[in-house]
């Protein structure tokens, strides 16, 4: 069974260790701190209390056999870059660390982390997003050429079909999918008509996209 | 000029603020801490030291002129529930708010938040799913029978073409692009290869993605 270590069981750290713990991996949580380790204990496969800026107390809790670990810890940055180092040193081969300043993140890349993570900085730019589009819900930027963007259905698309809409002509997006309640659409037809809550795939430039406000 | 107002400028609230402004918002960031503060106060339209829980110092602060909101504060839960019912109170459209537990996006939600964001949560989720799937990048789910997925090219899939893959006969999947440095394909074809870092846009259901790792 594949198993990951998280070190560091704040907010991020907590919403890693349950979602590996749902995708069916087994789950060393780890935390300095007992009152954060008691929070876990009964959810995940193992749990231990141990500073992990100690590389002994590392390899005594078996972080030699693990090929996954993540550094959780996010505002103590001296602890993370250490812990990094350390779980480095001990030759875990994927350490994927949270950074929390873009400095901080270059001090992490410096230092041997394989990947690097800026959780609240990630979520900021789709809140921003959200506000500057209200029906988008989430998107993908694929180059600056192509976005793939889940939206749902403003109140001028409701009632009107894809066609009537020429969301091909006048804003040159294709739409991929059309979801109604538990029910997807995955092949969209010009006659197919949007309804009040709805949500739909479309891509195309962000440009474009954009503009489907004006649709 | 279209403007938000964003209160709380931790890490979340600075993402949002930063993001906005690169968008062309008009942006009054605000904190109880100087030191925050001081952190935007070149960089945004308007920045203010005030308790947002203090009803009468939104209103000084032109708050009933804004259409739209987003309450960054997380840890100071109080706070947060009392910043997001005192900007509802005033008239304020929309608010969004960060939540930073299941229960306090339940409280929000109640006392009239438009929109609740798991910041955290939502990020750990997709390290947790690129953990158990290392090529995946991003990846939108619409609804669970279908997933848009941004995945790198694994050593397998290196010096293949599309067709020699089976990628849409093994298993069951779409390749929408790929992308080789700055240039985008948006048409794939059967002869197109894929090259080692490169990245792609796929579409398929989420089983049928998480199997790319053994094409
Ligand atoms: N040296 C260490 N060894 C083990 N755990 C640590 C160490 N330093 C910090 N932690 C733990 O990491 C967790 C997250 O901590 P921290 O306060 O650094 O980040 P945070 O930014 O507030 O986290 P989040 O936003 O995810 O809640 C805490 O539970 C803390 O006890
Ligand atoms: N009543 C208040 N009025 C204005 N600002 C506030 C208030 N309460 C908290 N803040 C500010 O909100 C910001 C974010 O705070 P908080 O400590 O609650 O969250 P956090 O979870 O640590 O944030 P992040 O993870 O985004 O860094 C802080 O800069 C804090 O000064």
């Amino acid at each position: 069974m594949e198993k990951v270590a998280v070190i560091g069981l704040g907010r991020f750290g907590i919403g890693v260790v349950q979602e590996l713990m749902q995708i069916g991996y087994d789950v060393l949580a780890i935390d300095k701190k007992e009152l954060m380790v008691n929070e876990v204990v009964d959810s995940v496969t193992h749990a231990l209390i141990l500073d992990s800026t100690n590389k002994d107390a590392l390899i005594q809790a078996g972080l030699k056999t693990f090929q996954t670990a993540v550094v959780g810890i996010g505002e103590n940055v001296e602890a993370s870059i250490l812990t990094t180092l350390m779980l480095k040193e001990i030759g875990v081969e994927k350490v994927i660390s949270r950074a929390i300043t873009n400095y901080h993140g270059i001090i992490l890349d410096k230092i041997g982390a394989d990947k690097i993570v800026y959780p609240e900085n990630e979520i900021g730019i789709k809140v921003a997003r959200a506000i500057a589009n209200p029906d988008l819900i989430d998107f993908i930027e694929f180059g600056d050429r192509l976005s793939i963007a889940e939206m749902q259905v403003s109140d001028n698309m409701a009632g009107k079909s894809l066609s009537e809409l020429q969301l091909r002509n006048k804003f040159n997006v294709n739409v991929i999918a059309i979801k109604r309640g538990a029910q997807t659409n995955g092949t969209p037809g010009p006659d197919d008509v949007f309804e009040r809550g709805d949500t739909f795939l479309v891509s195309g430039t962000p440009k474009n996209i954009s503009q489907l406000k004006n649709a």
